[in-house]
């Protein structure tokens, strides 16, 4: 473990905790795609096969295990609390999440670390994760005014992942035999599929104006 | 060795 990773992870710990409180809070889902939120349960549930069979440590099957748990009751809130399910933009998230979900899992089948089911699936999940976010961007491009706790999630759900980059770089500069290629070209795409909205979202902050994605 | 092959990562 070093400080990079452990900050990435703590970042992604917030943005799950900033994603609960506005749903719990507000008893409002707007402004976030349930599409999206169905992705990453799907790279948690795939990614996290090894839980039970592969103990790494009590910090790692913790934090699978909030993951897990977080990203299914937001998907179950977003679907089943009447109060909630009446906010979600229902007629704005309409991107085709499935076709992220076939392509990832194709390129998966082709590159793979090893062939077997829990590599194939391990692989699709890093994969997807890169992608997830789309439908949650479309969404706020398409929903144009942004609330601050909505912002918030995206902001540090990006820069979770660019705190790994580092961390990729630090254990590629002091471990041998460390080559996570897999992880880092996915992990490189998805920071920067962020890019425009970290833009956006400085730009607001440095002018203190409201957040807006342009169309 | 095994400690390669698992994902120590999350």
């Amino acid at each position: 473990m070093n400080i990079f990773r452990f900050a990435g992870d703590m970042t992604h710990l917030i943005s799950i905790l900033v994603l609960l409180l506005k749903i719990y809070a507000t008893k409002s889902c707007s402004g976030i795609s349930l599409k999206t939120q169905e992705l990453y349960a799907l790279v948690f549930l795939t990614r996290y096969l090894d839980l039970f069979t592969d103990f790494i440590s009590l910090y790692n099957t913790l934090m699978k295990l909030v993951f897990i748990t977080s990203s299914l009751a937001i998907v179950w809130c977003m679907r089943g609390d009447p109060a909630v399910r009446r906010t979600y933009d229902k007629e704005i998230d309409t991107f085709r999440h499935y076709f992220l979900v076939l392509g990832c899992f194709v390129l998966a089948l082709l590159l793979h670390e090893k062939f077997t089911v829990q590599e194939v699936l391990w692989a699709f999940s890093i994969y997807l994760e890169a992608v997830a976010i789309i439908p949650q961007l479309v969404l706020l491009q398409r929903s144009g005014n942004v609330d601050n706790l909505t912002g918030q999630y995206v902001l540090f759900l990006g820069a979770y992942r660019a705190f790994y980059i580092l961390n990729w770089i630090y254990r590629y500069l002091t471990e041998a035999r460390f080559t996570r290629w897999i992880a880092c070209i996915s992990g490189l795409v998805q920071t920067a599929l962020y890019a425009d909205f970290f833009y956006y979202y400085f730009i607001s902050w440095k002018n203190n104006a409201k957040l807006k994605l342009p169309a | 060795n095994s400690e390669d092959d698992l994902h120590d990562e999350l």
